[in-house]
């Protein structure tokens, strides 16, 4: 089970926190997989009780200001109200992050990207299916880049239903590419051999280096980004969105665990 | 990006908190009740028995209180799973009525515990998660239990306290235990908003975690310096699609 609190002494108004959490929980909590398994407990839970002090520097930096009794909703501080979303989504990804981190028996942490897609839903449905493949998270805890697996979860999403009405957008197999990219702790390290690894290029398998395979595998954090570049049908053109999930491997200890959980 | 994740995740994910991140107005207390140790159909290892003789090791707390200094906006998400646990129902509903009063939702604090997750629990289980809601709020305010008629005085309750369980599933709730520490998390002494009570407040929510999951940071915002603290937990059954409170609700 997922279990959140958050407590904030920002002045932020009900609606307008329910309508953040509910972003925040959109891009960062509804974007992780330890197991696949939805709990009948999951929940977050927000508070802001508004007791936050006046800033010292807030005179100077002009924008908007919430008097003393006051409360931020999205109409009567537009500004302020983005903001708090922004930063409620980016803390929220934060504590989500160590959700996957400690998923039972993880060793890897696993960010997939899935680009260019003709809505979020849509991007958040494809890496949804990746991120709870079995098959993957097993290829992940054993350091193989198997974008066989990877390709085959694409093609089974459940895709959201066409909106149009006209012709429905579909996946592209002679367009989907899929890298492996080295994590951005190794890359703003300037850690060598932690290269980006195109493995499927415009739906064509790539000549891979083995041994630079396995040394970016062998990291605990792991990125897959799969370009979809557009799809075809529907809205091909001007699909350019893309969604971000989080996974763990699935280690022999993961079934250790839940075999001895006793209910 | 370390090589491997040999090294303890509890040495290399549990962050210092600063107190100067934590929010205002907001303090916390946990307890070990004995939760999972009272369901459990087969004896729960007791930390301190096992522990050798020299060092004596506290069990992990599993019931905590949030509590706010003065009723704050609250907000929620929860699971769209059709079996939604009582305090799931309880939690939500809280909210959609809150929604409807002008002010919105205002909420004093939360109870967490962990060990049962008081789902499928039936009617029992409903009963339970109202009583825990009451108990909190009746210890919080004995000011207005006193004071007000009985009927205002169970709307109030209701709208004051949130519930947050997790655990063993389809056994309910080991009320007598609750009961017995509800009157210490709510004590004033207890109480405390410092950053040691925060962790243990974390500990509390953990199940199979192998570490405590709390961060807190500072942000400016609309001429104010804001702070945010959050503590989450989990580490199987976890893929959550959470929406907002429902009208569709079950338990």
């Amino acid at each position: 089970t997922l279990l959140g609190l958050l407590a904030t002494d920002a002045p932020v108004h009900p609606s307008a926190l329910q309508s953040a959490l509910e972003h925040a929980v959109s891009r960062s909590f509804n974007c992780i997989s330890v197991d696949g398994d939805m709990s009948t407990n999951d929940t977050i839970l927000l508070l802001a009780n508004g007791l936050a002090p006046r800033s010292s520097s807030s005179a100077a930096s002009g924008g908007e200001q919430v008097k003393p009794g006051d409360e931020i909703t999205e109409a009567s501080h537009p500004q302020s109200y983005e903001a708090f979303k922004r930063e409620l989504t980016d803390f929220c990804k934060e504590i989500a992050h160590l959700i996957v981190r400690d998923g039972e028996g993880a060793e890897k942490f696993v960010e997939i990207k899935v680009k260019n897609a003709p809505s979020y839903e849509t991007a958040h449905a494809i890496a949804s299916s990746i991120s709870t493949s079995s098959l993957v998270k097993c290829a992940l805890h054993g350091g193989d880049a198997n974008w066989g697996r990877i390709l085959c979860a694409v093609g089974y999403a459940p895709l959201p239903a066409s909106a149009s009405g006209k012709e429905a957008w579909r996946i592209d197999p002679s367009k989907v590419t899929v890298t492996f990219t080295p994590p951005a702790l190794a890359s703003e390290r300037g850690q060598d051999g932690y290269e980006a690894m195109v493995v499927l290029k415009d739906g064509t398998p790539q000549p891979v280096d083995e041994e630079k395979a396995a040394r970016l595998l062998a990291l605990e954090d792991i990125c897959i980004e799969v370009d979809l570049q557009g799809g075809s049908g529907a809205a091909a053109a001007s699909a350019r969105e893309e969604a971000t999930y989080w996974t763990c491997d699935l280690s022999k200890e993961y079934v250790a665990i839940n075999g001895d959980y006793r209910s | 990006a370390a090589p491997s994740a040999s090294t303890s995740k509890w040495s290399r994910f549990v962050m210092p908190i600063d107190p100067a991140h934590l929010p205002k107005g907001f303090v916390v207390s946990s307890t070990y009740a004995g939760i999972k140790a009272a369901i459990s159909p087969k004896p729960v290892p007791d930390a301190s028995a096992s522990a050798s003789t020299t060092t004596k090791v506290s069990p992990k707390p599993d019931l905590a209180l949030i509590v706010s200094s003065k009723p704050a906006a609250a907000a929620g998400t929860f699971t769209r799973n059709v079996f939604k646990a009582a305090p799931v129902v309880v939690s939500s509903q809280v909210l959609l009525d809150g929604a409807k009063t002008p002010e919105g939702p205002r909420i004093k604090s939360i109870l967490v515990n962990s060990g049962c997750a008081n789902a499928v629990t039936g009617e029992q289980g409903m009963k339970d998660a109202v009583e825990c809601s009451d108990l909190v709020a009746d210890a919080l305010s004995p000011a207005l239990s006193r004071s007000e008629g009985d009927a205002e005085k169970k709307k109030k309750k209701k709208e004051e306290t949130l519930l947050l369980s997790t655990g063993v599933i389809g056994v309910p709730l080991p009320m007598q235990a609750i009961r017995k520490c509800i009157p210490h998390l709510t004590s004033g002494n207890v109480l405390t908003g410092d950053k040691d009570a925060w962790l243990e407040t974390a500990r509390a929510f953990m199940t199979t975690d192998t570490f405590p999951k709390l961060r807190a940071r500072s942000f400016e915002l609309a001429g104010r310096k804001c702070s945010i603290v959050g503590i989450d937990k989990g580490a199987g059954m976890i893929h959550p699609a959470m929406s907002g409170p429902s009208t569709t609700l079950h338990a």
